[in-house]
């Protein structure tokens, strides 16, 4: 069936959001969905840090000022960590 | 700073740039990688030679998309470029993407500005969280003519490589935080019922709405716009504020600069001995607009759109405070007078001062 906007929406969010943390913030891929229920923990960790990192207010959600601020062209070196 | 602490063993490095971007001048390239390597080389006892045939400590090229090193590019936008820290190999290496819009002005990408970014890494720096750092993850455009490595980032090179070796050492702007008691502005206006107050290459923006003060560069809203504002008002009747520095003008009309701007501030009727405006506001209710410079004020009328006779007064025969002004407002009917840390509220009907507050009064801090 179609998919329906808001559905396609959020799945392009939580694409976004992912992806995001895995090119900045070290979040490890998750391959396998039984592990979903943690993943979901360790993405909302991994969210907040970044959160702080940017000073903005720390949900653990992809609220607005965090998607707007994952949308803003940067460098590709990431947030935390090292780059070898 | 990167984990490890890494840097570079010696102080004078070499840089090769591999290869060119066919959307810029060769020349403007080689330019902004000069500059962005004098950026750091300014403030610390590194210097840089440019190779040309052999390996370099920092090899400088265009990549695209997957470019084997483990870190594809994504097309335009995104992610803009990386650079590796400093080390032998790719260490110190910067890679920049292909795809992006690449210039040397505020279109597009300033190059410039992304790859001063890019050697910081190259040098051992990570990213800041201070908004106004160069070494802030997310790009912001800064006229390179007017660019200044920020202070964060001064503290940061300084750190791994110790000061430069000049006499006088260079130090940088700090990025303002609303809070901070000692902030002081440079000019002030409101907005559409917004407030904004101009401190530098930035702007706080205060709506009455929402609690949070946000702290934006002046060029993401207005690239045209020079840093340093030194006055500025809105006139509510023509939805346009007026901004000034040094002895020109802009006119915001609505959120855009208005085209054929800046003007000379004499087409408003100043002297030639005026060479500067320090603050200003404009009153609705009269049509009248009060500029004020040093210790004196002028009236302009804004429907005459001509100077009132018998200025300029002393600003303490009306408004009852002396010295000069930094910046001023008008917000429901009262005058907002700021001096260094200090605001003084003015009552334009008593014609007196009848509060005296922080500057960051409007911050909720």
């Amino acid at each position: 069936f179609p998919v329906a906007p808001e559905a396609e929406d959020e799945g392009k969010t939580l694409e976004l959001v992912e992806s995001y943390l895995e090119n900045f913030y070290n979040l490890q891929q998750d391959h396998q969905p039984h592990v979903r229920k943690k993943g979901e923990n360790h993405l909302a960790l991994k969210l907040k840090e970044m959160q702080e990192f940017f000073g903005l207010q720390v949900t653990g959600k992809p609220d607005l000022d965090t998607l707007e601020m994952m949308k803003k062209p940067r460098c590709g070196v990431p947030d935390i960590g090292q780059y070898v | 700073f990167t984990a490890g602490n890494p840097k570079w063993k010696r102080n004078n490095l070499t840089y090769r740039i591999l290869n060119y971007t066919p959307k810029m001048r060769q020349a403007d390239i080689d330019e902004a990688i000069q500059k962005a390597l004098s950026v750091w080389s300014n403030v610390t006892p590194l210097t840089f030679q440019k190779v040309e045939n052999k390996e370099a400590d920092i090899m400088i090229s265009f990549a695209y998309r997957d470019h084997r090193d483990n870190s594809p590019f994504d097309g335009p936008n995104g992610q803009l470029a990386h650079a590796f820290q400093p080390g032998e190999g790719i260490g110190g290496d910067v890679h920049i993407d292909e795809e992006e819009d690449w210039t040397k002005d505020g279109i597009g990408y300033n190059l410039f500005i992304v790859v001063a970014h890019e050697l910081g890494h190259s040098l051992g720096l990570s990213h800041s969280s201070d908004p106004g750092a160069l070494m802030y993850p997310a790009y912001s455009y800064t006229d390179p003519k007017e660019f200044l490595l920020p202070q964060d980032d001064i503290d940061g090179i300084q750190a791994i490589y110790g000061q430069s070796n000049t006499d006088v050492q260079p130090t940088g702007p700090i990025t303002p935080q609303a809070c901070n008691p000692n902030l002081t502005f440079d000019a002030i206006t409101t907005l559409r019922g917004e407030i904004i107050f101009f401190k530098g290459r930035y702007m706080l923006r205060k709506h009455p709405a929402r609690v949070e003060t946000e702290l934006n560069f002046i060029s993401l809203f207005w690239p045209k716009l020079p840093s340093g504002i030194q006055a500025a008002y809105e006139n509510v009747e023509r939805d346009e504020v007026l901004l000034f520095k040094e002895n020109k003008y802009w006119v915001l009309r609505g959120y855009d600069i208005a085209p054929g701007y800046p003007k000379s501030i004499y087409h408003l009727g100043f002297p030639k001995t005026v060479k500067r405006v320090n603050a200003a506001y404009s009153d609705e209710t009269t049509g009248k607009t009060y500029f004020f410079i040093a210790d004196r004020y002028w009236r302009y009328d804004e429907n005459k759109r001509s100077m009132d006779h018998g200025y300029p007064r002393k600003i303490v025969s009306d408004f009852g405070k002396t010295g000069r002004v930094d910046a001023a407002f008008l917000k429901d009917g009262y005058v907002y007078f700021f001096h260094g840390t200090t605001q003084f509220q003015f009552d334009p009907h008593a014609k007196r001062i009848i509060g005296l507050m922080k500057s960051i009064s409007w911050f909720n801090c």
